[in-house]
């Protein structure tokens, strides 16, 4: 039995809305560390990663592992019924056909039902774990996201250039060029604004603007966003939620 | 020019 209670949907509706134009068909493995879930986009290039733990829940029981297979966009559909203030409790048995959403306004005391048909997904899981990267920023989410749609109006391709004293983004298209050179410093007042670069090995990588666009989506769930970077692997956009995280790794693009 | 890579390049299935 699954019981799953947030004190506000607006959370889960953030979380899910930040991915649901990317993937579609997810599952959700729920444990007693919480619900996690993993999917990767139908192009192959961008995966999703969440950890939702027990502590981002106000009460949360799970006694045996249940997996939810669920459409993303008939989810989203049923968490734009309940306002954001309401609690949300997902509640699932054992081995469940659909997942029931109970919206609760306290105040007003009503409640409203929603039962989601579930679907038996067949996804591949990857092995994420483990990963070397040579550097990893801290920024402001806002400040990226802006980085990102500005530049993406030059160009499909963003390029990302990291040294000690840089973080620089640059994109080159057939209307001409422009770049975004974002340096680190510590604001004491405003620490959610401070930029950190921590830096082994300088990197020079580009990025599909697409894939980006649909990674800032996340931007409202933290107000900072981290990234890792290497030549080696994929880049890691990690999302920090109160308890777990939304994580992005994406795919380079190389010089053929 | 600039190619894509994929994912499964460098992740494993598990």
């Amino acid at each position: 039995m699954l019981e799953a209670k947030f004190e506000e949907a607006s959370l889960f509706k953030k979380v899910i809305d930040s991915f649901k134009d990317c993937v579609q068909l997810v599952n959700f493995n729920c444990s007693e560390h919480g619900i996690a879930a993993q999917a990767v986009d139908d192009s192959r290039v961008l995966l999703v990663s969440l950890s939702i733990g027990t502590e981002s829940f106000q009460d949360f029981r799970c006694d045996r592992n249940v997996t939810l297979g669920a459409d993303l966009s008939s989810l989203s559909k049923i968490l734009r019924c309940g306002n954001n203030n309401d609690n949300l409790t997902l509640i699932a048995d054992d081995t469940p056909d659909s997942l029931l959403l109970l919206f609760e306004d306290t105040k007003k005391d009503r409640i409203s039902e929603y039962s989601l048909k579930l679907m038996d997904i067949d996804a591949d899981f990857l092995d994420i774990e483990g990963m070397q990267y040579d550097t990893t920023i801290t920024m402001p989410s806002a400040e990226f996201a802006k980085v990102v749609r500005d530049l993406n109006q030059l160009s499909d391709s963003l390029n990302i250039l990291v040294t000690k004293d840089t973080v620089k983004f640059v994109a080159e298209g057939d209307i001409g060029s422009g770049s975004v050179i974002v340096k680190p410093h510590t604001d004491m007042d405003k620490p959610d604004d401070s930029v950190k670069v921590e830096l082994d090995k300088p990197v020079d990588l580009t990025f599909g603007s697409k894939y980006l666009l649909d990674i800032i989506k996340g931007a409202g769930l933290s107000n900072q966003i981290t990234i890792k970077l290497s030549s080696e692997t994929p880049a890691l956009f990690e999302f920090g939620l109160q308890s777990g995280y939304l994580q992005f790794f994406l795919a380079p693009k190389f010089n053929e | 020019k600039l190619k894509q890579t994929s994912l499964t390049k460098y992740f494993k299935k598990t």
